[in-house]
């Protein structure tokens, strides 16, 4: 006798339940289910234990094996990051937080205010440079966003920042004309530093349902995201989609969120965040 | 579409000519992986499921119907049936005590804010003076967002500006409940009708910000609680709707961003798992983004 609880039918709902209440989506979790269950019988390591580290061993493979980076930086130019994703996500508070980071590293930080169209958007900003002690290159409300890029990478450029981080309006995806708005934005970025933006980061909520995967598939096409990071995981909703998203799209997560403040945030760890779903 | 799928399943049980046993399984199954990727919540699925067998089962072939077709329209009604009626679009305005409250709650970035003004607009048109208050004194410029839009409807709004600068860095539940009660009083002297109350984003496990909100009941009375949930919400939904509703009693829901292409399975969630009626949907960015909600609109969408 072991003492190893054999993992019974009842098991296995209860995982694959697990990971479709973590947004993993229902598919995905019954294959990997089904996938780890037939493994287990072949190797005879059919106890509960094993069958758990199996599952996460799987999720975690998915998230290691989503391999796109951020694009080269020439030297002595600044590294140029610009967040996107749709209303509400938490991109000009993770700001704030990538700011913080850098600035504990000794880095030098400019940041673009550019969501002109959003009520008190720049404001918002404003005070998280204010916070995190970082300039901020704005203009009017209603001012082209690739105008206020323009002016940020100008200034970067001359300043020698180590970063700028360009701040988007949220958008949905279904909305051609504001994902074309980012194409443009891309393009005026890449005119002015070669590779810029080198690191375009999909802000992702980590309450966000399947609607995350096709959200991913259209940002990814029109501002050529490298990576996700992924917001409020500090909340009872555990992220799954980000799963889906590295199989399909290759993109890794590269943050995460956990709260409101300037310290709430730390690169992403897969085990962490596996182990954290499959509970 | 799930039609599609379903034609298919019954097709590979060659023509079947009613609906048994047999063909059920691999239909509700089906049906079970749709409502799942149209992000309804497990346990409402399971429910969902269990009724539609009950009710599908043995049932007499109807003469213009495909069982694949009777099936799906066995789901329909019993996704209107769980949406229920479209008694919901009113907000309670009417107080013995002017002005009549109404409370926003929900997670952070769902649309509270947006949604505050929209109603402010709303109320408008149909004659109301409704005046406008934040009382977020946490999120950076939230205050000064809801003064834009107030000016953008157009409509009164409580500064409250002399009551947070003496709040100094000590911004938390006492300087809200101050804004909240000054906001009141000021909408009485300037004869608002209606008092709309954003508030500031929050976990439904984050019990000193969720008790802020139980304190914030308490001193307005509010006839209208509304819970603001983004639609594209997965899983998540029933846990933080069935917190909020345990811990505020909410009367109703908005469910914005539905100018997406979500499936909003978190409607079915939401109101099943809190038996509060959707009241509108946010529709856009715009103050006239809000519109009634139509059960049969959503109830589309989740079928795809
Ligand atoms: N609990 C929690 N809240 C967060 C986190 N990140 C952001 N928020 C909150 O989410 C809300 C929205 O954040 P914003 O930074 O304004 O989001 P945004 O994507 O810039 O919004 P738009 O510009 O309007 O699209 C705010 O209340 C933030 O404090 C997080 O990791 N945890
Ligand atoms: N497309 C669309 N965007 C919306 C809708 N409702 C709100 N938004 C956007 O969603 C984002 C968040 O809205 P807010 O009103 O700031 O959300 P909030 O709940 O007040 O956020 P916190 O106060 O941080 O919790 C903003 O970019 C809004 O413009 C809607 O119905 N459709
Ligand atoms: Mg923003
Ligand atoms: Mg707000």
């Amino acid at each position: 006798f072991k003492g190893r609880a054999e993992v019974s039918e009842a098991d296995l709902k209860q995982l694959e339940a697990a990971l479709i209440g973590a947004d993993i989506g229902a598919r995905t979790a019954a294959e990997i289910v089904a996938r780890v269950r037939q493994a287990a019988e072949e190797r005879r390591e059919t106890d509960l234990a094993s069958v758990r580290r199996a599952i996460e061993d799987e999720l975690v493979g998915i998230l290691e094996r989503a391999t796109r980076r951020p694009r080269q930086v020439p030297d002595g130019e600044p590294l140029v990051l610009m967040l996107v994703g749709v209303n509400g996500t938490g991109k000009t508070t993770t700001i704030g937080k990538l700011t913080q980071y850098y600035r504990a590293q000794g880095r030098t930080v400019l940041l673009c205010a550019a969501d002109t169209f959003r009520a008190a958007a720049t404001e918002q900003l404003q005070a998280w440079g204010q916070r995190t002690g970082a300039e901020v290159i704005h203009q009017k409300p209603g001012a082209d966003p690739s105008a206020v890029l323009y002016d940020a990478l100008a200034a970067a450029k001359a300043r020698k920042s180590d970063f700028v981080i360009v701040d988007t309006a949220g958008r949905l995806h279904t909305k051609s004309n504001l994902m074309q708005e980012l194409a443009k934005m891309r393009r005026t970025a890449g005119r002015l530093i070669p590779g810029a933006p080198h690191e375009v980061l999909l802000v992702l909520d980590a309450t966000t349902g399947q609607n995350g995967l096709q959200q991913a598939r259209q940002f990814a096409q029109a501002a050529d995201v490298t990576g996700l990071i992924v917001t409020k995981l500090d909340g009872t909703a555990r992220g799954g989609i980000v799963i889906a998203i590295a199989r399909e799209l290759g993109l890794p997560v590269r943050y995460v969120g956990t709260g409101e403040q300037a310290d709430d945030f730390v690169p992403f760890e897969p085990r962490r965040f596996v182990e954290a779903i499959v509970g | 579409t799930l039609t599609d799928r379903l034609q298919r399943v019954f097709k590979s049980l060659r023509g079947e000519a009613r609906l048994t046993e047999a063909n059920m399984a691999e239909t509700l199954e089906e049906i079970r992986l749709a409502l799942l990727e149209a992000d309804v919540a497990q346990s409402i699925v399971e429910a969902v499921v269990a009724d539609i067998r009950v009710k599908a089962l043995g049932q007499e072939v109807m003469a213009a119907l495909s069982p694949a077709e009777q099936v799906i329209k066995i789901l329909r009604d019993e996704l209107l049936d769980v949406l229920g009626g479209g008694e919901a679009a009113r907000v309670n305005v009417k107080s013995s005590a002017p002005p009549a409250v109404v409370l926003m709650a929900g997670l952070q970035g769902s649309g509270k804010t947006t949604t505050s003004a929209k109603l402010a607009a709303w109320l408008k048109k149909r004659g109301h003076r409704p005046m406008l208050v934040s009382v977020d004194v946490y999120r950076p410029a939230a205050r000064e967002q809801l003064a834009l839009l107030a000016e953008q409807v157009p409509a009164p709004l409580f500064a409250g500006a002399e009551l947070v600068a003496q709040a100094g860095a000590a911004l938390g539940t006492a300087v809200v409940l101050d804004l909240a009660k000054a906001a009141r009083r000021d909408a009485v002297r300037s004869g608002c009708d209606v008092l709309i109350v954003d508030t500031a984003g929050r976990l439904h496990i984050d019990e000193p910000l969720m008790a802020e909100m139980r304190q914030l009941k308490q001193a307005l009375a509010p006839g209208e609680i509304l819970f603001v949930a983004d639609a594209m919400v997965g899983q998540d939904a029933v846990h933080s709707a069935a917190e909020f509703h345990r811990q505020l009693s909410f009367t109703g829901v908005v469910l914005t961003k539905l100018d997406g292409d979500t499936r909003g399975g978190a409607a079915l969630s939401i109101r099943r798992v809190t038996g509060q009626p959707i009241k509108f949907i946010g529709t856009s960015e715009r103050l006239d983004g809000l519109e009634v909600f139509h059960p049969d609109r959503i109830v589309g969408r989740i079928l795809g």
